[in-house]
């Protein structure tokens, strides 16, 4: 009945490693037309961190664009794609984000779900 | 049954005017933790662009951080309070956004609604 997580993330998200520069995520961002972008590391993208339009436009507020590393979330809220939507939609709001990565069992990136993907199950509606 | 835009709006968004700088736009978007910020002119807030966490993010990327003007969007898609939610998605989603600014008839701004809004109200669900 209640769609998954797995059922509607973006399954190809754009990631980019810690040692990136700011201007690079935002190339990324701006190729991708994406906000949020998760921070991994090695081969099957372990998750470090999020960057986002939101941490760049702060680094520009303070004049500190430098590495993603000092830009980004460490403490990254995700979920997992066998989750119910309802129960990630309520982890979304209740952090005020608009954004989570979803890992598998290890930690791994295997997606990206977005308060967007949440609109889009609106409009379906009649 | 289905709730209105003006149910579930923002009813007090954060503005900038066109005359701005980007620095002072990502300032607005540190302080309130919002990415979207309707650019409006005079004493009732007439909608002239929007400027959001993502422009700032491009303008860094492409090295061009400098009038609000210059980095906004101007031809901004947006709703009225009057209109059902589900009507309001759609149009989110097939444009590719997160975000419209909420005018009344005269096209003066009354509030900003998000894709935010929108998993707020699935977070509610069983
Ligand atoms: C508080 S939100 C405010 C803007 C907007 N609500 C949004 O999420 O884009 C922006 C901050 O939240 C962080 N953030 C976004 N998604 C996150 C996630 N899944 N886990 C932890 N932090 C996250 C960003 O890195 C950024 O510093
Ligand atoms: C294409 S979206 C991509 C990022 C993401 N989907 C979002 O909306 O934040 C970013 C661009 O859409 C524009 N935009 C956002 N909301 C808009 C609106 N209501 N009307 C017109 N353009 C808008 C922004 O100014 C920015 O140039």
């Amino acid at each position: 009945k209640i769609p998954l997580v797995g059922d509607i993330m973006d399954k190809f998200p754009i990631t980019i490693e810690k040692t990136g520069s700011v201007v690079e995520a935002a190339r990324k961002m701006r190729e991708s037309s994406k906000n949020h972008i998760p921070v991994v590391f090695g081969p099957k993208n372990h998750l470090e961190g999020i960057i986002t339009s939101w941490d760049v436009s702060k680094a520009v507020s303070e004049g500190t664009l430098n590495s993603v590393e000092k830009c980004m979330t460490k403490k990254v809220i995700y979920c997992y794609p066998d989750e119910k939507i309802d129960v990630a939609a309520s982890r979304l709001s209740s952090a005020g984000i608009s954004a989570m990565p979803v890992v598998d069992s290890e930690g791994n990136v295997v997606g990206l779900i977005t308060s967007e993907d949440f609109s889009k199950l609106f409009s379906g509606r009649k």
